[in-house]
């Protein structure tokens, strides 16, 4: 069985690479073998897994057609390995928009490559342009954090339009993971209002698992490590395993 | 005398739109008539100052060359104005790579506006796409907010690099404003690394002003207000009180 989860959020800062890279590596710890995808030109999930450099990844896959099998990285975790992004990768956004089928390049590509993952997770940029559509058309499913902040519950909606639209029209089997609430801290009236507006409009979408701000999550990528390598007992490290656990749980059928 | 400044930055959820609605409410406060643009898609701007229908804004402007004078809205408060943002404004990010003069459409329809404003501030989405490299081409000077966290300030460096490309290409009088940095928690070892390493390598740059983490600043917009009509005492308005100050001294020679 393999399953792709595009980690997609058009609201900025909402935790969608502290998502990707934790999730990943939870998914990897718990023995499935996992690939992570960053097609975020930032490439804040290449660097946070401690690739600093400039490799050949996503960007090279997509123009330049060069096979997956040569781009893809060994982490220093057992069942993760990386696709990373690269600064090249911001002028993707341009350049496929010329392409006949700009939407459809990464679900092509992910089509022919036979590969031995059982996860394929997939880091988008805080836009809702080519490189993201490309995520959505490609996935099996979208997992959406959404921020226990007022801002980030405003954009929600339009998120939610926008996943209708790729179903009806790009991509008929996309399916909502789930909405995942981050930075959750339970003293703040204000998150727990956000919580609650969720759970009374989308109470069948939320996970149960709750990530909530924990500072050891935001120390672990200048480490290059995932949290679970980096403070192991922490809130954080918890908080995505238990999430995978949960995704693993709900994805046995498929 | 005028003063465009773009409040920009590619990395998600910095307090962008959180300093330019603060930012431009202090300015008007103390007696500055200042516009807000808001050409971030998500409106989150809008929203936050208490528009939440869709208005003919930004993008009319741009696409439909309505005049600019139809689309200003007054806000509950004097001396300040907004030109809001709409969901339209989402297709035009395609829309203008189809233009000749894609890149400054922005800087004619603001040299044709003869307008009293003292300050346009412009709040950017966290992209390097068409809409905001018209805004940094249209504005005098470019504030640059950073969040106090490692993978803020790994973006960092990227985007003065465009800035770079920016000033010798497109914009030669385009300056950088100033580093704001944003969420500053004295308590966290990660908040402080983080401002000792700007003022290590960007010491020139940043504000003296430091806005700290202070969740008046994120209840304010479920309100409809910026902090100072929401939370007259808080640490948020005084913080961004204080910016304006020395935007405003800063200019005083503009
Ligand atoms: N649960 C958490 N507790 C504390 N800090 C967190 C948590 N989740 C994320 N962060 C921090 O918050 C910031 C934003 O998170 P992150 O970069 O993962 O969001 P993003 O949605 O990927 O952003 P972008 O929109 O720029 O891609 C980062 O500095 C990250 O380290
Ligand atoms: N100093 C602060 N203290 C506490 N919360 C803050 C502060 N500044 C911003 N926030 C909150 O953090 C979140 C991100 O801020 P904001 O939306 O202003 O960032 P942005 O850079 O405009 O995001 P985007 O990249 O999506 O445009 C918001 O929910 C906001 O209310
Ligand atoms: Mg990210
Ligand atoms: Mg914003």
């Amino acid at each position: 069985m393999q399953k792709i989860i595009a980690i997609a959020n058009q609201k900025g800062g909402v935790g969608k690479t502290t998502t990707a890279v934790n999730l990943s590596a939870s998914l990897a710890v718990l023995e499935h073998k996992t690939l992570l995808i960053d097609i975020d030109p930032q490439s804040n999930a290449t660097s946070a897994l401690g690739f600093t450099d400039n490799y050949k990844g996503i960007y090279e896959c997509i123009i330049d057609k060069d096979k997956i099998e040569n781009c893809i990285i060994n982490t220093k975790q057992k069942h993760l390995d990386i696709l990373p992004s690269s600064l090249d990768l911001a002028g993707a956004e341009v350049e496929l928009s010329t392409l006949d089928n700009k939407e459809t390049i990464l679900k092509s590509i992910l089509k022919q490559f036979k590969s031995k993952y059982e996860y394929i997770i997939i880091d988008c940029a805080p836009s809702l342009g080519n490189l993201t559509i490309n995520a959505l058309i490609a996935a099996n499913s979208v997992l959406i954090p959404v921020q226990c902040e007022y801002l980030a519950l405003e954009g929600l909606g339009k998120l939610l339009n926008t996943i209708k639209m790729i179903q009806q029209n790009l991509n008929q089997n996309l399916e909502i993971e789930g909405i995942l609430m981050t930075m959750y801290d339970s003293r703040l009236r204000l998150s727990n209002q956000v919580l609650d507006e969720i759970k009374k409009h989308f109470n069948n979408l939320i996970f149960k698992t709750i990530i909530h701000r924990n500072v050891k999550l935001s120390e672990a990528p200048s480490f290059g490590k995932p949290a679970l390598l980096y403070a192991v007992d922490s809130t954080g490290t918890v908080n995505y395993l238990k999430l995978a656990d949960e995704v693993i749980i709900k994805n046995k059928k498929y």
